[in-house]
């Protein structure tokens, strides 16, 4: 689950 | 968080704000597309299903909630209370052509094949184009109210600080999301031909209308 990119912007 | 991821976010909440407020101020949703409004409703349930799953910050929880929030509103304003002065007639622009290819690209170009992972992508690419009925009713009637102009200007300029906010990312942060860089540039560039009008006829205090 490490490559997802992370989901913080809008 | 930079300045132009900050600015951007800030630009989409006055965008989302002004047009709201022109609604309800003016009981009147005249000019404006109540399919692009959707849309953006759309957009934002598929996009921040995260609320139910994930914590980021107590920003991006409130921002998310106040996006959606004002989204429905919106919708609202125009389906139900103004529904009157809803002008259905020049809002004809067939949204299918753009769930439909939008939807089938989500599946096929994504980060995983994840039901919420699809939604997200199907929500980053649906937002790139979901102006176009808006931009449509505009050609068609070819003028706008000037307070819907501002509503344009700061929803355009909102993923055009985005654009920034990216490629300070790549160079500070190593991060990059190219879906989202790529749906970014798209949807900036549909924006362009409306940037320029702004700045050469509004900006100097004249209203907007297009050569017949």
């Amino acid at each position: 689950e490490e490559d997802k990119p992370t989901k913080d912007e809008l | 968080m930079n300045i132009f991821r900050l600015t951007g976010d800030l630009s989409h909440l006055a965008a989302i704000i002004i047009l709201l407020l022109k609604i309800w101020k003016s009981r009147s949703c005249a000019g404006i597309s109540g399919k692009s409004q959707i849309l953006f409703a759309m957009v934002f349930t598929t996009r921040y299903l995260d609320l139910l799953t994930a914590y980021i910050s107590l920003y991006n929880t409130s921002m998310k909630i106040i996006y959606i929030g004002c989204s429905y509103a919106t919708v609202y304003l125009i389906y139900a209370k103004f529904k009157a002065t809803y002008d259905g007639n020049h809002d004809t622009f067939r949204v299918e052509f753009l769930v439909v290819p939008v939807g089938g690209l989500s599946f096929l170009v994504n980060h995983d094949f994840s039901p919420l992972e699809i939604l997200w992508t199907f929500s980053i690419y649906l937002e790139a184009v979901a102006i176009l009925p808006q931009l449509f009713m505009i050609s068609k009637t070819g003028e706008a109210e000037t307070i819907t102009t501002h509503y344009l200007f700061f929803l355009g300029l909102y993923r055009a600080l985005y654009l920034i906010n990216w490629v300070w990312r790549f160079y500070f942060e190593g991060f990059f999301d190219m879906i989202a860089i790529v749906a970014g540039v798209v949807q900036t560039i549909l924006y362009c031909d409306f940037f320029y009008l702004y700045v050469t006829k509004v900006l100097k205090g004249k209203k907007l209308s297009l050569p017949a």
